[in-house]
């Protein structure tokens, strides 16, 4: 492996990243699943964990362009040069680009987004290019198997040379084959993904994906995605606590509001925004409401609802009013019955977990369609 | 028939030129330049040669005709 002169890298470990545009070659809801593991590749070898951003300025700003695009190196057609990375740094600093002259697919036709994406990454992480004709960041483009895992020994020792291993075991897929003695890890033991008795802490939308929180770790998952990751709460914020109680995010704003106690925090990316945490009844509630259960923001309505045992308020942003008194859960949501432990909403449906159950609550029609599982998100 | 294998040839070699430039750093400074044995094109061939592993004469064969018309990265391959 060989890296920039004077070796340039992030010195954070939490970098965003954002899709500019989209190439007309595959449906967005691809590209976005194959520039999230092309960034996964990288991640689970190192500390690193990537943000998605749909808006405003990113640390690696991804975009398809043809010919000239305003940089000193114009794409040549088809074939020949197919995309092109910066080293880490300010302004154009780690951003992507790909020829959209290039027949873009996620197989082994064409060629392959996620393969091409995954060795441009590793210039804007601050790899150079390798001379193992096997390696990854080989500049000579080669069918392989998109469904392997690209990385050679030789990428994972460059990248790992600039950032150190991964140090979640969860997110290293070459640890992850070592046989562990679990008598010698002092954390206690990792949830079960896919135990039948799974209850979450909390669940919310974050940036176009859906965060699970249990414990100290929370799993986010991209709906179009199969693989979900597994990160402690304390790689993306530091200053948050561990057993959380609820959240919910307010897209609009870009903000995701997480509570626990009787205290709540707003955060935006791997930011916690100045000023908090802050009390409960900065909110609106009364004095002896103390926790919340859980919350949902309904971007349909405009409303933020909190659950609390069997009864919830309501937050409307248009009147800005909170409801006066509590109302019952289950006059509001037909079917929905007791204390929920976390809720969230995904297209016209709410997802309400109560205990081991998942009710899927169809907004319009007013009524639960559905009786899942709780690890029914995640690839079990 | 003849002209057409002359024709074939100075095509390659432009594509040779343009991928040294692209991707080695080669500037090119006017004169004729390939049956120079000891030309900067030469030179750096052979950084090409010594960098894709292949047998390192300076000269232009099938191996290097074959890389120049591979898909691959656009970032240069020997720091500029």
């Amino acid at each position: 492996f060989s890296t920039f002169a004077r070796e340039p890298k992030w010195t954070k470990q939490v970098l965003t990243y954002r899709i500019v545009n989209y190439t007309p070659d595959l449906p967005p809801a691809d590209v976005n699943a194959a520039i999230k593991k092309a960034l996964t590749v990288w991640s689970s070898v190192t500390p690193l964990k990537f943000i998605k951003k749909d808006r405003g300025d990113a640390d690696i700003m991804i975009s398809f362009a043809a010919g000239g695009h305003n940089d000193f190196i114009p794409f040549d057609g088809p074939g020949g040069s197919v995309a092109h990375a910066y080293a880490p740094g300010k302004d154009f600093g780690g951003d992507a680009h790909f020829d959209e002259d290039e027949a873009w697919t996620k197989s082994t036709e064409g060629t392959n987004l996620f393969y091409v994406a995954a060795h441009e990454f590793g210039h804007s992480l601050g790899l150079f290019h390798s001379r193992n004709p096997n390696a990854l960041m080989y500049p000579v483009y080669r069918k392989v198997d998109p469904s392997a895992f690209p990385l050679h020994q030789d990428d994972i020792n460059g990248i790992q040379y600039l950032y150190g291993p991964s140090s979640n075991i969860h997110n290293d897929q070459r640890e992850s084959t070592e046989i562990k003695d679990p008598t010698e890890s002092k954390d206690p033991a990792l949830p079960n993904t896919c135990g039948p008795n799974l209850t979450f802490d909390a669940v919310t939308t974050f940036r176009g994906e859906i965060m699970f929180f249990k414990d100290k770790h929370f799993w986010r998952k991209h709906p179009a995605v199969r693989n979900a990751d597994f990160n402690l709460i304390s790689s993306f914020w530091p200053r948050l606590p561990s057993g959380v109680d609820a959240a919910y995010e307010i897209p609009e704003k870009d903000e995701t509001v997480i509570f626990k106690g009787n205290e709540f925090w707003v955060v935006r990316g791997d930011a916690v925004l100045p000023g908090y945490p802050q009390k409960l009844y900065t909110l609106g509630f009364s004095k002896d409401v103390t926790k919340i259960d859980a919350a949902f923001y309904n971007v349909n309505e405009g409303k933020t609802y909190y659950f609390i045992a069997d009864k919830f308020w309501s937050y409307d942003k248009r009147s800005q009013t909170m409801d006066r008194k509590p109302m019952l859960i289950r006059d509001a949501f037909p079917g929905i019955n007791g204390k929920i432990d976390a809720v969230f909403q995904h297209e016209n449906f709410f997802y309400f977990f109560c205990g081991g159950k998942l009710f899927e609550f169809d907004s319009d029609k007013k009524r639960v369609t559905r009786l899942l599982k709780t690890n029914f998100w995640l690839p079990c | 028939y003849p002209v057409e294998t002359r024709q074939k040839k100075v095509g390659s070699m432009q594509l040779i030129q343009r991928y040294l430039e692209n991707y080695y750093g080669f500037k090119k400074d006017g004169e004729s330049l390939i049956w120079k044995s000891n030309g900067p094109m030469t030179q750096k061939t052979k950084e090409m040669q010594e960098f894709f592993g292949l047998e390192v004469t300076g000269k232009v064969d099938s191996g290097i005709l074959d890389l120049v018309q591979k898909r691959r990265c656009g970032f240069p391959d020997i720091a500029g």
